[in-house]
C-alpha cells in the first residue's frame, strides 16, 4: 500500500 | 506500468536525446528556448524533491528521476557555457514570470494536500503544462524551426499526450491507481496548447517539408 505516497508517475 | 506510460516515458527520454544531440552536433543551440529549458529544471527539481524524502519506489522511477534532473541541468549548462553565443536572446522573449507565477497560485489554490511536498508536485506540474509556451512563442516568432527542433518538441509532447490513454488504461484496469485530478487536467492543458504545433507537424514534418508557419 503506497498511500502516503500517490505520485507514482514520473 | 502499461504500454501508454512506458511509450510516453520513452518518449521523454528520446526528446531529451535529440535536443543534445541536435546541440553536439550542430555546436548550437539556435531556436531552442533557453527559457523553456529553465522551466523544465525548475520542473524537475520541484517534482522529485521526493527523491530525499519518500521510501523507495522502484529502480526505475529513481533513475527515470535522476535522468530527468541531470539531462536538464546539462542542457542548461551547454547553452549558458559552450553554445552561449549560438543562443539569441532577442527572439526568446516570453515572460515566464506569468507562468511561474500562475502555477505557483493554482498550486497554492488547489493542492492535494497542504504540505510544502505537495504543493511543490503540484506546482510542478501546472508549470510542466505550459513551460513550453516559450519556445513555440520562438517557433512563432521566427515563423520557421529546424526539423531536428521540431522532433524534439513534439517527442516532448507526446510524453504528456500519451499520458492520457494511460490515465484511462488505468481508470479502467488498475484497481489500486488513483486517479490525481490535477496531472490529468494539467496534461489535457498542456496537449491542447500543443495541438496547433501537432497538427503542423504532422500535415509538414512528417511529409518531409520543412516546419514553417502559414
Amino acid at each position: 500500500e503506497k498511500k502516503e505516497h500517490p505520485h507514482d508517475e514520473l | 506500468m502499461n504500454i501508454f506510460r512506458m511509450l510516453g516515458d520513452l518518449s521523454h527520454l528520446i526528446s531529451i536525446f535529440i535536443l543534445l544531440h541536435k546541440m553536439q552536433t550542430s555546436k548550437s543551440c539556435s531556436g531552442v528556448s533557453f527559457k523553456s529549458q529553465v522551466l523544465y529544471l525548475v520542473v524537475y527539481v520541484f517534482r522529485y524533491l521526493d527523491l530525499f524524502t519518500n521510501p523507495f519506489m522502484s529502480y526505475y522511477n529513481t533513475l527515470m528521476k535522476i535522468v530527468f534532473i541531470a539531462s536538464s541541468a546539462y542542457t542548461i549548462y551547454l547553452m549558458s557555457t559552450v553554445f552561449k553565443p549560438t543562443h539569441d536572446p532577442a527572439i526568446d522573449t516570453f515572460k515566464i514570470e506569468y507562468l511561474l507565477g500562475g502555477s505557483l497560485v493554482m498550486a497554492l489554490l488547489f493542492p492535494p494536500k497542504w504540505t510544502f511536498m505537495e504543493i511543490s508536485w503540484a506546482f510542478s506540474i501546472w508549470l510542466e503544462s505550459v513551460a513550453i509556451l516559450p519556445q513555440l512563442f520562438m517557433v512563432q516568432r521566427t515563423g520557421e524551426a529546424e526539423t531536428i527542433t521540431t522532433h524534439y518538441i513534439f517527442a516532448l509532447g507526446a510524453y504528456r499526450a500519451l499520458y492520457i490513454p494511460n490515465w484511462i488504461w488505468r481508470y479502467m484496469f488498475d484497481k489500486k491507481a488513483k486517479l490525481e485530478t490535477i496531472a490529468v487536467v494539467a496534461g489535457l492543458a498542456q496537449t491542447l496548447l500543443y495541438s496547433d504545433f501537432f497538427y503542423i507537424y504532422w500535415t509538414k514534418v512528417m511529409k518531409g517539408k520543412k516546419f514553417q508557419l502559414p
